[in-house]
């Protein structure tokens, strides 16, 4: 069965599309097969390959998701892109029991054929996020390293963890928490790490996303950084990143 | 009547919280009375006034917004403190017709008390924003200089405009495009800059505020950085902001 990781966190701008899309690059490009699930409105992780969003959300269709999928430039990954159609957003938003339950039929077929998934989240705590974390094997929760970035994590974690205990079987588990736009020269930058690292211990990632512009331009070149600019220390760090994801088993 | 300022994008981290902390602080400071409402289930415009969340969200309650409002450390400026109590949330967010109509009579009897009103609201386009958008007199819309900024703007604009030609009296009217996080030493800052003023003209602020790690560390001591650090070039440009919407008129 396919490992499903979902990439979240409520707090907007802290890299979850980012850390989706170069991280599921990670992942195929050390041979295993990914697929990207991009279950934000906004559709960044289909635009960051290049790829319009669909006018029709995948997961609430009835065809197979096999028949939506998308190709990138790398062999081992595909894209099932979102969409900007409010009304299929509304109702996996609202999260209601059949959509749920093609939800999970989509990601169960999904995880028959696929090595790995990696879902992106919208910057909501909402039944969307819920729902995908229901249907997730870890979560993997990027935070800058920044005064509101703190905030929420409790909340957040509180949420992961009814997930855990819900009624619903699930096999929910924590991957960690990941430091993105890590910024040496800001004493702001250390603070946040040494509370987290206290705070959080063994899960936060070893691994450290710098803040490297080549990021931010990757993605409007529809590529991952991986292949935008593979030797900056921002496709480092993501490599770093797939390694410590792929040992742990 | 008062103005009521909405601070609004969907897309996360594009500092929408750090924008409704200065500019109210810039105007306070200029001699209006101003309140700060916060609308986001993250309460960062709360903390960032070292306040802590409160337990239920006085935009529910039946008792009058002027017993729920809490002091800052600038006399003309008080908050309305957000809520992480996920009942509240949900009922704002679903938007009932009812609390549609407290929302509105909470705004319309504090617009009889303040001279601005500075609404700061989560990263979506759901009820909640809308709801906030209904009851305001213009939207102010904060973008980064960067690729993902410009995919979520025109999906923001069409929200905007179904609200404007909205069957519900209202007086919304664009107060403008906000760049932030400007910085200078970036190739994607620049094509960004001219593609956001190319398109949209006019309603492009003259004030831009530049990336500036005063302004992040300002929240983390519960002051805006107007007082944090007012000679810094990210309180010079909101300053200027202050005074470009306080010249609109
Ligand atoms: N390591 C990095 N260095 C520099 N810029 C980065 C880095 N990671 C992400 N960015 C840029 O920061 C912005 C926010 O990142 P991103 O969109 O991935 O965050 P997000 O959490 O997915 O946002 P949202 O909450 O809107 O979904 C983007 O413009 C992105 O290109
Ligand atoms: N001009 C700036 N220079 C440097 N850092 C900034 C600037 N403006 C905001 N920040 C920092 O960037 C992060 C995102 O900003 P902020 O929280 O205001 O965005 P937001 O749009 O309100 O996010 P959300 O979508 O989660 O509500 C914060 O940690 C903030 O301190
Ligand atoms: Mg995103
Ligand atoms: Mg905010």
């Amino acid at each position: 069965m396919a490992r499903i990781l979902c990439i979240a966190n409520q707090k907007g701008g802290v890299g979850k599309t980012s850390t989706a899309i170069n991280l599921s690059a990670g992942i195929a490009k050390s041979g295993q097969s990914t697929l990207l699930i991009d279950l934000d409105p906004q559709c960044n992780a289909t635009s960051g390959f290049g790829h319009a969003p669909a006018d029709r959300h995948p997961l609430v269709l009835e065809n197979p998701v096999r028949e939506s999928v998308l190709a990138t430039n790398i062999e081992n990954l595909q894209v099932l892109p979102g969409s900007r159609n409010f009304r299929d957003v509304d109702s996996l938003a609202t999260g209601s029991t059949t959509h749920q339950k093609i939800l999970r039929q989509h990601l169960s077929s999904a995880g028959a054929v696929f090595d790995f998934i990696v879902i992106d989240c919208p910057p909501s705590l909402g039944e969307m996020t819920r729902t995908a974390l229901a249907a997730s094997t870890e979560v993997l929760m990027p935070i800058q390293c920044e005064y509101f970035a703190m905030e929420g994590l409790t909340q957040m974690i509180e949420v992961i963890r009814e997930v855990m205990n819900s009624e619903q079987p699930t096999r929910l588990e924590f991957s960690g928490i990941l430091l993105t736009m890590y910024d040496h020269q800001y004493e702001l930058t250390h603070e946040v790490d040494e509370e987290v690292r206290e705070f959080f211990g063994d899960i936060v990632f070893d691994a450290v996303i710098p803040r490297d512009i080549n990021v931010a331009e990757a993605s409007s070149h529809g590529v991952s950084v991986l292949d935008y600019a593979p030797r900056s220390r921002g496709a480092r760090g993501y490599v770093e990143l797939s390694m410590e994801i792929l040992e742990h088993v």
